[in-house]
């Protein structure tokens, strides 16, 4: 039934950070990436979404634990030439995902992902996919059970093979 | 330099369609997405970031352009039971992604791929990224320069290998 799913992964050592409603025009993506990849901070994830205000955006990064206070830093350099509102943190983070093949155009796959970690409870903090992986950032002391009750929703071996 | 880089993809029959500031509780992604996956809407990307208002969310999803109008229809029925702000839409989208591996953790490749676009004038609408794939959303009349820019920006063949 789930035949295009190979497995979950977790990172219990996550952190979030974005850098909020600053002005929008091309090129800032870059300035602000350049700025991390400088430093050597090593990013994980890179979420840009829909923006409600036109004119501004936000950009939200996921760094390993130990990157977060610098991580902080350099974008808080960064805000007041961007005219950004905040820079943001959020610790508490591990990542869980589905690997697979095709998931992209299949969405009750990411359905009953989701659905999954709803109705035990389970808070969804952020979510990214791609064909081959669908990402949800939870908190740090519920990320094992998630990857437990994702691997049992989607039928994978009896002994959840969770790899670091 | 950059042997992890395998090529440039694009998409240019893309929308992107969001349900904003919802009341943010466990579950609610999983009955957005059902609702999508039970009207077989093929969804493409789903993107859940940062959120400056406590207690509300916002999620992203991008559709094929044929999707949308169903797609805005779904949402807007589930609108008022989640408490949203509104259902917004940009169809002029299109996806322009870098295919490699080991890409997180390697920011200096997504710090050129933004500058590049941001230093041509093309503005990213939307970023996601995974270990394969770096994803950017512009404009449905810049994704082929998007390409083109990228692909010389990566040192790719000399005749842009742009795979549909
Ligand atoms: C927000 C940021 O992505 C900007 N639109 C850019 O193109 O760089
Ligand atoms: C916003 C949405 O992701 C919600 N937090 C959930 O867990 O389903």
């Amino acid at each position: 039934i789930f035949r295009n799913i190979s497995g979950v992964v977790m990172d219990e050592d996550q952190a979030s950070v974005a850098i909020m409603d600053f002005l929008d025009k091309p090129g800032v993506a870059g300035t602000i990436t350049k700025a991390l990849a400088d430093n050597n901070i090593a990013i994980d994830m890179i979420m840009q979404s829909f923006h409600p205000t036109v004119g501004h955006n936000s950009i939200t990064f996921t760094v390993h634990d130990s990157d977060l206070k610098q991580t902080i830093e350099i974008l808080n350099g960064l805000k007041e030439e961007m005219g950004a509102k905040e820079v943001a943190a959020d610790p508490d983070c591990a990542k869980v995902s589905l690997i697979g093949a095709g998931l992209s155009g299949q969405p009750s796959i990411a359905a009953l992902l989701f659905s999954t970690l709803g109705k035990n409870g389970i808070n969804i903090k952020m979510i990214a996919t791609s064909e081959m992986k669908i990402t949800c950032v939870v908190r740090k002391n519920e990320v094992k059970k998630a990857a437990t009750l994702i691997h049992s929703a989607f039928e994978l071996d009896k002994e959840p093979q969770i790899l670091a």
